[in-house]
């Protein structure tokens, strides 16, 4: 289960 | 964006640009193991495929595109540069990486967030830089002396990955709904990696003898 929202880092 | 994640990304972005310099001003990329860096090459390419698809920053995007440029343009020259490919350890840079691609692939197929083109690759991606270090570390081992270049390109990389470490902690308690379980556990299977190496690096330093790591 991950959190919400797209990959922002690198 | 916080300090540590900062720290992480300027310490990544400075280990390659020190390989970067070693390669391009000495010719030599002595002591590098070609296998370790198309692995990298591999997992930019395939973690960074949402520059087409996405829009996060303008930082995010340019660090992208130096990470692809630079991993490909590493294994160009280690392979193809007249000069630079003839210092190749390749008799002693023996690790067999494509048995490394295989499982990180099977597992990104069963361990994922989201069972789509995309996310799968990303998923294959992390698992892929937990163990992309391990044919330079064999490397490491084998070749006599760690010159200065190369030991302060993987203690740059260890810095990378510890900061991003502080980084996950600092977003765990400053945002809300902030968990990754997959980038965390891959993460700390990386950092793990590189304690191991930093541990007998140190002591090999501090008796000056040959950097001599446990079978």
């Amino acid at each position: 289960n991950q959190g919400e929202g797209p990959h922002d880092e690198l | 964006m916080n300090i540590f994640r900062l720290a992480g990304d300027m310490s990544h972005l400075f280990s390659i640009l020190l390989l970067l310099l070693k390669i391009h001003t000495i010719k030599s990329c002595a002591g590098v193991s070609l296998k370790t860096q198309e692995l990298y090459a591999l997992v930019f390419a395939t973690r960074y495929l949402d520059i087409f698809t996405g829009y996060i920053s303008l930082y995010n995007t340019l660090m992208k595109m130096f990470f692809l440029w630079s991993s490909f343009t590493i294994v160009w020259y280690m392979r193809y540069h007249n000069v630079v490919r003839r210092s190749y350890d390749k008799d002693q840079d023996t690790f067999r990486h494509y048995f490394l691609i295989l499982p990180c692939f099977i597992l990104a197929l069963l361990v994922h967030e989201k069972f789509t083109f995309l996310e799968v690759l990303w998923t294959f991606s992390l698992y892929l830089e937990a163990v992309a270090i391990l044919p330079q570390l064999v490397l490491l081992q084998r070749t006599r002396n760690v010159d200065n270049l190369t030991g302060h390109y993987v203690f740059f990389l260890g810095a990378y990955r510890s900061f991003y470490i502080l980084n996950w902690i600092y977003r765990y308690f400053t945002e809300q709904n902030y968990y990754k379980w997959i980038t965390w556990i891959s993460g700390l299977v990386q950092t793990a990696l590189y304690a191991d190496f930093f541990y007998y690096y140190v002591k090999s330093w501090r008796n000056s003898e040959r950097l001599q790591l446990p079978a």
